[in-house]
């Protein structure tokens, strides 16, 4: 019978497994799914790799959401692109060129045990959800761990602080294990997106400091694609530019890390909304909100295929 | 209720601290309060001139809304009683299951 599955609510941590082994089953012509490791408490950290099979080596995007717990914006954002590749494959070629031509790492929910326990005990949980054992207090920020000016401005040193960034560098076996997969595929990833929320704005390094890019230009140039073609679908205008000048300063930052490692596109996307409804955006927003963050992301996934 | 009605009476603050003394007082006025700082993400990031979205437990909103008057600092409540709304968020999910 149809899979059914309703994109425009938020999901629990099992109904998305479920959904991820569903999408392997019912789309394996386009959809494979694996793991990079398992996470504090034990959970497999699910991948799903996206794309027409090919034997040539294609140059590769990785998306992940859900890095803190209570963004749930992010997950429904994975599951809602994935549909998205999916269902518009034969329909839309610019999808078809994408998926024929990259491969999207998409990682629905990057701190399951966050998002576990934003399920069940607390709603507006942030961090991971490891044991300190100096402290009562639980968790690491995920988005302070990874190992590029770690620990500095921007991060806190204090296990009970929301921006707490861990006892050392890739503490976490989240963040760990998406460092080793990124590591062995460093040649082939060529874009590095991680969705958050809220603040409705478009990232890019460097975070913890203020000097500009190398490349600046071309990542520039797509970012201002991405919230171009994202502004096109409702007339939602994004701020973009270095998370250090349009946010603010801050160290240990997975785009800083990705970016230090070789990927040339690193973007951090702040979705809706600015602070309306924040981490309780309605389930009636879901279908617009991803809707426009998949142009987005597209612009910013054709990017990669053209030489800057 | 979700959550044991933990959130029953927990209020979201929306502050608009004007300039470098606004600042002060604000990181001194939550600094030590047991707050949960949804933007930004910790006392030590505001800024002037930068919104500053806080939740505040049921308990504390009265002793946040008097200093915030008593300083002359301008504020809103974005939203005014957290655990309606997250009722309401997961409502959807909940009349989905009746479906």
């Amino acid at each position: 019978s149809e899979f059914q599955y309703d994109y425009e609510v938020y999901h629990s941590l099992e109904e998305i497994q479920s959904w991820m082994f569903e999408m392997n089953r019912t789309q394996a012509h386009l959809v494979d799914l694996f793991s990079v490791g398992k996470s504090y408490e034990g959970r497999p950290l699910y991948v799903l790799q996206v794309g027409k099979r090919s034997r040539r080596q294609k140059k590769a995007v990785w998306i992940d959401c859900g890095v803190h717990a209570r963004e749930w914006i992010g997950p429904a954002f994975c599951q809602w692109f994935v549909r998205e590749a999916v269902s518009s494959y034969q329909l839309d070629s610019g999808m078809r060129r994408l998926l024929n031509q990259l491969t999207f790492y998409i990682m629905p929910v990057f701190n399951v045990d966050g998002y576990y326990f934003s399920w069940t005990k607390d709603r507006f949980w942030r961090k991971t959800r490891s044991k300190n054992h100096k402290f009562h207090c639980r968790g690491v920020d995920a988005n302070r761990n990874w190992k590029v000016k770690w620990c500095a401005q921007g991060a806190s040193t204090h296990p009970c602080d929301d921006t707490y960034c861990g006892p050392f560098p890739e503490s976490e076996p989240e963040v760990k294990a998406v460092a080793k997969f990124l590591r062995k595929h460093k040649k082939r990833v060529k874009a590095y997106i991680s969705i958050h929320a809220y603040a409705q704005m478009l990232l890019y390094p460097y975070s913890y400091k203020y000097t500009t890019i190398p490349n600046f230009d071309c990542v520039e140039s797509a970012a201002r694609s991405a919230v171009t073609a994202l502004y096109a679908a409702y007339g939602l205008k994004y701020r973009y530019g270095p998370a250090s000048t349009t946010l603010y300063i801050s160290s240990g930052s997975s785009i800083d890390w990705a970016y230090k490692n070789g990927i040339p596109y690193t973007f951090a996307f702040e979705l809706r909304d600015t602070g309306h409804f924040g981490f309780l955006l309605p389930e009636s927003l879901i279908g617009p909100t991803c809707t426009e963050t998949t142009r987005a992301v597209k612009a910013i996934a054709s990017g990669v295929l053209k030489k800057c | 209720f979700l959550y044991n009605n933990r959130y029953a009476g927990d209020q979201v603050f929306r502050i608009h601290p004007k300039n470098d003394d606004e600042v002060q007082t604000l990181k001194n006025i939550l600094g030590p309060m047991q707050v949960d700082f949804w933007q930004p993400n910790s006392a030590s990031l505001i800024c002037q001139n930068a919104t500053v979205d806080v939740h505040v437990k049921r308990n504390d909103t009265p002793a946040v809304h008097a200093r915030l008057k008593q300083e002359h600092i301008d504020y809103g409540v974005s939203i005014s009683n957290l655990q309606k709304e997250i009722e309401k968020q997961s409502g959807y999910r909940s009349s989905r299951k009746r479906r």
